[in-house]
């Protein structure tokens, strides 16, 4: 029996429920396919048999096959990895305040979380864009905050409300930074957040002469992402010692 | 999708055979990136004596596959199933709009056997 469009047999909806897929409703998304999952996914098991894909990313060639829930590019256990947009990139920028170049408030959902997961590593990446009147080598002061307490639009209401997670001199912005928020401590207050709520601001090194509108232009430039892996236990056993 | 070659023989033997899961077929090619399908395979065929002996059958079943051949009434067949499996990873939108890498064991049926 077809069901009514837009709905789910009860069989689709058992076996999606059983592959832990949970397909977006509404029209197909659009946005574009990180490379960096292009590469995670070209270096899986040889037996997927991709018979390309409208959207298909470079080729690549296939790697061997790695070892059972393990990402090796990351180096970390692990069988499902997800790549999450920063859900303020809309929000356009804060007018930075006195010697700031940029201050941007980050919200990530991390609501498809799963208890009987386990975080393995949870990466942020800064990427600017590289735009043109971007010094190639120059001192940047950047700093994480973690945004605690109520917050509009993503950004805490109250300053005193954060807690300084990281404060480092990066020796340019031409290339993505990137950032192992688990290392830097605990995020939020349960083991599973729904939610990470993070500042970044950004100073120019000492005697730096930026070029006018600069700022603005990184914060429009600015692409914020979360590489989250996680380990289901229950779907890696460990690979049973061939019998006989 | 599967496809039914000519069959080597009335009773054919335990083996592989091909299982082409097309995801557009279940309407899942939106919001799943790559691959299109993977080929599952799946196992058919009996496991008679001495066939159970040439493929890779346990010892229990061979046991059970020559007991079955001197008193069918009182002992089945022992039952072809899959011996050797591959993963597969897939590439996916999620309900967030998150694109999503999930590895999935046991996938693909890659040898059969008795048991």
């Amino acid at each position: 029996t077809q069901p009514q469009p837009g709905t789910l047999s009860p069989q689709a909806s058992a076996l999606l429920q059983t592959l832990g897929l949970s397909p977006p409703p509404g029209p197909p998304p659009t946005r574009p396919v990180p490379s960096v999952m292009w590469r995670l996914f070209r270096r899986g098991p040889e037996a997927t048999e991709t018979q390309g894909s409208e959207n298909e990313g470079p080729e690549m060639p296939q790697e061997p096959q790695p070892l059972p829930c393990h990402v090796e590019e990351l180096g970390v256990p692990g069988n499902i990895v997800r790549h999450v947009l920063d859900g303020g990139a809309s929000a356009p920028p804060e007018p930075a305040l006195g010697s700031l170049c940029l201050e941007k408030p980050l919200f990530f959902n991390l609501s498809f979380l799963n208890p009987k997961e386990q975080l393995t590593l949870v990466r942020l990446e800064l990427n600017f864009g590289a735009p043109a009147d971007l010094a190639p080598a120059q001192d940047w002061e950047l700093s994480l905050s973690h945004a605690q307490g109520p917050q509009l639009w993503g950004r805490p209401l109250h300053w005193h409300h954060r807690e300084v997670l990281l404060s480092q001199t990066v020796p340019t912005l031409h290339d993505p930074l990137h950032f192992d928020m688990l290392a830097l401590g605990r995020l939020g207050n349960s083991t599973f957040p729904q939610n990470l709520s993070l500042v970044l601001e950004l100073l120019p090194g000492r005697d730096s002469d930026l070029p006018k509108g600069l700022c603005t232009k990184l914060g429009h430039s600015l692409e914020a992402s979360l590489l989250v892996v996680t380990l289901d236990p229950q779907l890696c056993q460990p690979t049973s010692r061939k019998r006989r | 999708a599967t496809y039914l070659g000519p069959l080597d023989s009335p009773d054919p033997p335990c083996r592989a055979r091909q299982l082409y899961i097309n995801f557009r077929e279940v309407g899942w090619h939106n919001w799943i990136i790559a691959p299109r399908g993977f080929m599952a395979n799946y196992c058919q065929g009996h496991c008679f004596f001495p066939t159970a002996t040439k493929i890779s059958s346990l010892n229990h079943a061979v046991m059970q596959s020559l007991m079955h051949s001197v008193a069918p009434a009182t002992t089945p067949p022992p039952c072809c199933v899959p011996v050797k499996l591959s993963p597969i990873s897939v590439l996916f939108y999620d309900n967030s709009d998150n694109v999503v890498l999930r590895h999935y064991e046991d996938m693909v049926v890659d040898e059969c056997g008795c048991r």
